[in-house]
């Protein structure tokens, strides 16, 4: 029975693409067998593997809209264990559509259905807002991981974020665990990191919910979506690819607690 | 006549708050009368001048739905001549509120006609997306400036945006120039930082559109919201204060053009 982790925070920029792509990929290099969903408009996650998204036959937008089934609109990746549902600006649409419909927080929990027990690990990346497609992601998710990058504005978004957490939770009966905050884009050098580092743990309470793996800054890790390969593949070696291994590793060592 | 700018990207992280707080800021320290306006739900702008978001009496969502006037929505802030009309997560319902609406498209610019002159610039904040929020940024503004983080996810997102910004020119007849482009967290010891100030280059064509200030990543920018002070006001010698007070000289020498 595959686990779906959502990636989640609307603080733009904070590391959600970068993580749901690294922590794929690892995931896939580890043995297990994923599925990364790119539920953002962007698509950043499809073009990190190489995708072209202008040319796409099929992606999520044309899969919810019932145009293809989601088994057609699944696509392989350069990695053996690792399938990607892509996406594209079609699916901005999306929230506009889908707010018309009674049961609109259902609907991505109902496509990955067919395909959830295929798949070891479902990780779907969310864009930065709190609106229809990130309630989807987080009603689909069995948990949720929350990348913060250890600067000021990202403390001032998390009331916002575990209030929109909880209220689903409450009013469309769908809970979602956090299984952990992973710090991104981390600057030791920096009092700033620091002192936030202290506030997020402040914040969550009991040490349990924040991964003891910290993501450093590490230019590869930006480098590699120009060339169209997740890091691990760009650059084994660098400090980037080693860290989300590292995530990866930790993730499959707390389920076996 | 005040000149209504909007900063506006979608893609997460690029630099909007900061730069629309930054030259806000600089702008008024040059003499210029100033209105902010935040149409984020995540309110960084509000938060940047150390104003309790939770507490606000009015905000741009209580004047958008008519509770109170626009004017009595601004607050003063610790700069003279800067004005703002502050936000909070309220404002993230009127996405699909105003989608109701005929007009829907017409709501800000209309709210913001009693006041635009008074000031010599409005500088509206937009979140990290293209939806109605982002639609009447443009519809309301006289010109856009595009804040764009020299990475590779930034390049991705150019094509989207210019659609967007031509769509709304051509169905909703509301041009709004691009005043300039401004190249931000800019890390010049990076190939990739100079690969992609190259790429933009190449993408907009004539040189004119990009602004010859480039802001630098200087941690003094990050620092500032955390005391809810603009870095002009925190650090007036950082790099980052004298970036956006140079960026504030160039966009009031190119009127003057
Ligand atoms: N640890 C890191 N080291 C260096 N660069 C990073 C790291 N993590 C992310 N980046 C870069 O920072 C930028 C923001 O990251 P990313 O796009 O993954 O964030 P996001 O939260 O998905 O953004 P959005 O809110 O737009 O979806 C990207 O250019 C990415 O390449
Ligand atoms: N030139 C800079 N140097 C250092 N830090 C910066 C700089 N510009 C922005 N930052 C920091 O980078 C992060 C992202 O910037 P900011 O929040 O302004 O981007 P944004 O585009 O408004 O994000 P969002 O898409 O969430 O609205 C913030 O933590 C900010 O303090
Ligand atoms: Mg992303
Ligand atoms: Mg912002």
């Amino acid at each position: 029975m595959g686990e779906t982790i959502a990636i989640i925070n609307q603080k733009g920029g904070c590391g959600k693409t970068t993580t749901a792509v690294n922590l794929a990929a690892s995931l896939s290099k580890l043995g297990k067998s994923v599925l990364l969903i790119d539920m953002d408009p962007q698509g950043n996650a499809t073009t990190s593997f190489g995708i072209n998204k202008q040319e796409l036959e099929n992606n999520v937008y044309s899969a919810i809209s019932g145009q293809v089934s989601v088994k057609k609109a699944i696509i392989s990746t350069m990695l053996e264990n690792l399938f990607i549902l892509p996406s594209n600006i079609s699916l901005s649409g999306v929230e506009v559509e889908l707010s018309k419909l009674d049961n609109y927080h259902l609907v991505l929990k109902d496509l990955l259905a067919p395909v959830k027990d295929i798949f070891d690990y479902l990780i779907i990346d969310l864009p930065p807002s709190l609106g229809i497609i990130t309630i989807n992601g987080l009603v689909a998710s069995d948990s949720l991981i929350i990348p913060i990058q250890a600067e000021y504005f990202a403390l001032e978004g998390l009331a916002d974020l575990t209030n929109t957490i909880n209220l689903v939770e409450e009013r469309l009966r769908s809970p979602s665990p956090i299984k952990g905050i992973v710090l991104t884009l981390y600057d030791s050098r920096t009092r700033l990191a620091k002192e936030v580092y202290i506030e997020v743990k402040k914040y969550f309470g009991d040490k349990k919910n924040i991964f003891k793996t910290v993501i450093s800054r590490n230019i590869r890790l930006a480098e590699a979506p120009s060339y169209g390969i997740p890091c691990i593949v760009y650059d084994e070696e660098s400090r980037g690819a080693r860290s989300y291994l590292k995530l990866a590793k930790e993730l499959i060592d707390s389920e076996n607690e």
